[in-house]
């Protein structure tokens, strides 16, 4: 599979919304 | 150079990152500033690298950047073969006589970020892996009857808790265990055993319990279920074990539903010396935050997004969605490098060099191919890299998340190739 890792997440609020089944990702989240 | 370097930072564009070479490099003291940022909510953790100067840990212990890719590889190959079995379990589902083995163990090597929870009546501090790409939260345990690694914090002793109990055999939670770990629970005196083991041959067994986990001073959460590990080795340097954030029951996403309604949040900072969060419940997200669905068709475990087209410099590179779609995508917290299919990572490979030609390159490091020399440099000026997601959801990542710094002479393009266009 193609994993998306921590390196490329860096910096971004990566949002794991489990019960709506979807991922976010805000930029400049830190 | 330093009216190149101001030449340099105004020309930022959206085809280009400028870098200061001296924000990726890894720093050597916790950045005080970055220690005293507030957190972005009261249920919000503090999240430090492991092998950062913000986690105490004894520096004989700091392994090299060799040895780190390394140990995301086998991560990565453990990933790899979960899915795999995954896949040819899904393809015998509807058939009563096939029969096929338990899943051979978890096999996930130890993800890099940690945060500290208290555990136990009264609590007692403690450093964990948090890991989206597993289920069960564990910790080495007193009185580690068969050995416990070295951690840099006291080790758990639930006899010393007044609220810890062991979890009976034969419960739902004890039964639970056989899918959060992939191996069938054991029984020792009615106490129900668990027994995790990782691609690299780490592994922790124990008895299975439930105390109090403090996760701040507001969000406490009574009865959490974790393991107690009696039997704990491998990579997972000295920390005090590991956080599940997956999507089995057992998981702490799951185990908090009711606080949280399944929603957490973090956010991984640019270099290992700084500090981020790790965020639970929804209150406390963005607006500005872009959605991708999650595939939730393929187990419990993973998080399975869906990738359509990558851009380096503003252009979108030419490759094929099937590219994409053969084997699927996930996304993980606890791998260092992002895996891409052979023929999507020699396209962005090739176009980050064409973008690059005025740098001199410098030695490979372990599946990194495509590294620069910038001692000559204080700034330097790279592609942007974009990545489109189902639901055409566009996402930039940050100039921190394009380079993986060694050393000034070693600076890698941080994406790596699967070995297998159907991996």
């Amino acid at each position: 599979v193609l994993i998306y890792g921590n390196v490329q997440q860096k910096t971004m609020q990566v949002v794991y919304d489990v019960a709506g089944n979807k991922l976010g990702f805000g930029a400049k989240g830190c | 150079a330093a009216a190149a370097d101001r030449k340099l930072l105004a020309s930022e564009s959206h085809e280009f990152h400028t870098i200061k070479l001296s924000s990726i490099l890894p720093g050597s003291v916790c950045d005080s500033s970055s220690q005293g940022h507030k957190l972005p909510s009261p249920s919000s953790l503090k999240v430090v690298h492991k092998h950062g100067p913000c986690h105490k840990t004894k520096e004989s212990s700091l392994p090299s950047a060799s040895e780190l890719l390394a140990t995301d590889e086998s991560r990565v190959k453990s990933i790899n073969s979960r899915i795999s079995f995954s896949a040819a379990r899904n393809t015998f589902a509807s058939t009563d006589s096939v029969r096929l083995p338990a899943k051979s163990g978890s096999s996930l090597g130890a993800g890099n970020y940690l945060v500290q929870v208290g555990l136990g009546t009264p609590k007692k501090d403690l450093s964990l892996i948090f890991d989206t790409g597993s289920d069960l939260t564990w910790t080495q345990c007193e009185p580690c009857a068969r050995s416990c690694y070295d951690q840099a914090e006291p080790i758990f002793d639930p006899s010393k808790s007044s609220a810890y109990s062991n979890v009976s055999c034969g419960t739902p939670a004890c039964n639970q265990l056989k899918s959060a770990t992939g191996n069938s629970p054991g029984c020792n005196t009615n106490t129900c055993v668990y027994g995790i083991q990782y691609g690299d041959q780490s592994f922790s067994v124990g008895f299975f319990g439930k105390d109090t986990l403090t996760l701040t001073p507001t969000d406490v959460v009574p009865n959490f279920f974790f393991g107690c590990g009696q039997n704990n080795q491998g990579l997972f340097g000295q920390t005090a074990g590991l956080i599940g954030l997956a999507r089995d029951p057992l998981s702490i996403v799951q185990q908090t539903s009711k606080q949280y309604g399944q929603v957490f949040s973090y956010c991984l900072p640019s270099r290992s010396s700084e500090t981020g969060s790790l965020t639970f419940g929804q209150s406390y997200v963005s607006k500005a935050v872009k959605y991708t669905p999650f595939s939730s068709s393929q187990g419990t475990t993973f998080y399975f997004i869906d990738v359509l087209a990558m851009f380096v410099g503003g252009q979108k590179l030419q490759i094929s969605p099937t590219v994409f779609s053969t084997a699927g995508s996930i996304i993980d917290s606890g791998t260092v490098i992002t895996r891409l299919p052979p023929a999507a990572y020699t396209a962005l490979r090739d176009a980050f060099r064409k973008q690059m030609t005025s740098y001199p390159m410098g030695k490979p490091v372990s599946i990194l191919d495509t590294c620069y020399d910038f001692s000559k440099y204080n700034t330097v000026k790279i592609p942007t890299i974009s990545i489109i997601f189902g639901g055409n959801t566009k996402i930039d990542i940050d100039g921190s998340g394009i380079l993986y710094a060694v050393s000034s002479s070693q600076v890698c393009l941080a994406f790596a190739p699967n070995s297998d266009a159907s991996d």
